[in-house]
């Protein structure tokens, strides 16, 4: 799977995630990454894309869920991230990007690394793969 | 309002034996399409503009899970899926069950911008692309030699392999057996990073 996400310099946000899926996988079968509010959500707070055990992502609801802690807990966007993977993934694996209409950047995952990068205005640029 | 941000990634779940050149080979592909969705952003294009580009450019490199170098289903075919979301009034497009569609994330876009829905799947998309006129490829563009041989492990195994790879050179499942890490009752070694 792969995802971006992305604040402009007028504060719209946006998310966008593509996969081919499941190696060996039922024909047919739908993973998170064409669920919005699942593998990809944006809103006027923040974007977000999803990857990892789909079915885990889907039960969680788990790219809306980190702009709802956002909304409703009043949580920042790497606060948001952490509190979505440490308690709405039930023992599934994922990770996840996300930026926010403040011009913030976030990553988190649950398990053994994630392929990443993210860069802001202000000159800040990192790519990165383990912890 | 702070300036503009970008994230990028390539999938979950990395196999701790990585070899270290495949490490670099995603490193330079994430930078490269970092380096893209910077330029298109210092030239003021929005967001959802750039968030297309940047996932189309992914989709295209075979090397991680999407576009070109997809996972391959129980049938050895390549059935793909995307979906995009535009933050200003929740605008969102999705498509699966993509065989043809050389960039889904970009179908995924009309489907937002250009049909009534939000959401369309299989045959139903494949329609929607001939009548988009989008780029159509034989499913054989997607598949690569090495997912091939990893569908066999995967059948091998009799198991279903999440967004993961199996390491080149690991061809058995048995190789990772003293890696402590678990993920789905397997030791982490049968997998590898998309």
């Amino acid at each position: 799977t792969v995802g971006c996400v992305v604040v402009d310099s007028q504060g719209r946000c946006a998310a966008a995630t593509s996969t081919g899926g499941l190696m060996n996988k039922m024909t047919g079968r739908i993973g998170d990454s064409p669920l919005i509010g699942a593998g990809t959500y944006a809103c006027d707070l923040c974007g977000v894309s999803c990857t990892g055990e789909g079915e885990a992502i889907i039960r969680g609801t788990l790219a809306r869920e980190v702009a709802a802690v956002m909304e409703y807990k009043g949580l920042g966007l790497q606060d948001a991230v952490d509190f979505v993977i440490k308690n709405r993934l039930d023992e599934g694996k994922a990770g996840l990007i996300a930026v926010s209409n403040k011009g913030e950047v976030a990553c988190g995952f649950n398990c053994c690394g994630m392929f990443r990068g993210s860069a802001t205005e202000d000159g800040f640029m990192e790519v990165g793969i383990w912890d | 309002m702070g300036g503009w941000a970008i994230a990028v990634h390539g999938g979950a779940g990395v196999d701790p034996n990585l070899p270290l050149e495949r490490q670099e080979q995603a490193k330079q592909l994430l930078t490269r399409c970092l380096n893209l969705g910077i330029s298109a952003l210092r030239s003021d294009l929005p967001a959802i503009d750039v968030v297309e580009l940047v996932v189309k450019e992914l989709e295209t490199d075979p090397f991680f899970n999407s576009g070109r170098g997809s996972a391959l289903n129980e049938n050895g075919r390549v059935e793909m899926e995307a979906s995009i979301m535009d933050g200003p009034k929740r605008r969102c497009g999705a498509v699966s069950g993509l065989s043809t569609v050389k960039n889904p994330i970009s179908l995924a876009r009309l489907v937002m911008d250009k049909s009534p829905h939000s959401y369309l799947a299989f045959s139903g998309a494949e329609s929607f692309a001939r009548q988009q006129g989008v780029e159509l490829v034989d499913n054989d563009y997607f598949i690569t030699e090495e997912n091939v041989g990893m569908l066999k492990l995967a059948k091998e195994a009799n198991t279903i392999l999440f967004d993961y790879r199996i390491p080149l050179g690991m061809e058995t499942c048995a190789a990772g057996v003293d890696s402590p890490i678990q993920m789905n009752g397997l030791p982490i070694s049968v997998y590898a990073p998309e």
